[in-house]
């Protein structure tokens, strides 16, 4: 038996809406010590991993392990249909064909109880080792995705080019250039404006600015982005919650 | 500009 109950289903929603654009079918799996998730979208170059720690919820309780295979839209349309202040409990038996949710208002006294049908979603599951990085970079959430949407109007490639005391990003496209220069900065007043930068070598990196503009739909969850950078490996983009993270792994661009 | 690259080629399927 799975009851897992968010304080807010706004939390839910956030998570969700942060990756149901890049893809649809995802296998969510339960476990005592809380709920993950892997997903590859359609092309293979992005993917989404989530971690929904027990300390996230406001009551959890996992009996047994149980696989959730949903589709992501159908999920979202649920999830529209509760307030977001609402609590919301996610149920489900340990051989279910549905999973339930329930959204409670406690002030209103209103109960909305949703079943949604589960699917047998064949994925495998890619084994990400601890990977090295050559840069970590830890900005804010509004920032990035403001570069990035920014830059992606000229675009479908941007380029992240990171130095001991200088973050560039650069879009060349036919109607112009652009670029966007950080410096790493601690703001004390602010400590979530800050822009931390630990490089152990410069990289010099291109992505695909679709994928990009993927990834910056999960700062709804959390005002920091970490990112981390390799010449050699799918740079990581993380956000962090309260217990757990969404994560987004990007294949880069070479030139060969 | 470039080759998009995909995950394949960096993490092994399980």
């Amino acid at each position: 038996m799975l009851e897992a109950k968010f304080a807010e289903a706004s939390l839910f929603k956030r998570i969700i809406d942060g990756f149901k654009d890049c893809v649809s079918l995802v296998n969510f799996q339960c476990k005592e010590d809380g709920i993950i998730a892997q997903a590859v979208d359609d092309s293979r170059v992005l993917l989404v991993s989530l971690e929904i720690g027990v300390e996230a919820f406001q009551e959890y309780r996992c009996d047994h392990p149980v696989t959730l295979g949903m589709d992501l839209g159908s999920l979202s349309k649920i999830l529209r249909c509760g307030n977001n202040s609402d609590t919301l409990t996610l149920i489900a038996d340990d051989k279910p064909d549905s999973i339930l949710l329930l959204f409670e208002d406690t002030q209103r006294e209103r109960i909305a109880e949703y079943s949604l049908k589960l699917m047998d979603i064949d994925a495998d599951f890619l084994k990400i080792e601890d990977l090295q990085y050559d840069t970590t970079l830890m900005m804010p959430s509004t920032e990035f995705s403001k570069v990035v949407k920014d830059l992606s109007q000229l675009t479908d490639s941007i380029n992240i080019m990171v130095t001991k005391e200088t973050i560039k990003f650069v879009a060349e496209g036919e109607i112009g250039t652009g670029s966007v220069i950080l410096k790493p900065v601690m703001d004390m007043e602010k400590p979530a404006e800050s822009i931390k930068l630990e490089m152990d070598q410069p990289v010099d990196l291109t992505f695909g600015a679709k994928y990009l503009l993927d990834i910056v739909k999960g700062s709804a969850l959390s005002d920091r982005i970490g990112i981390r950078l390799s010449s050699e490996a799918p740079a990581l983009f993380q956000f962090d919650l309260s217990s757990g993270f969404l994560q987004f792994f990007l294949a880069p661009k070479f030139n060969d | 500009k470039g080759r998009q690259t995909t995950l394949n080629e960096f993490f092994p399927r399980e």
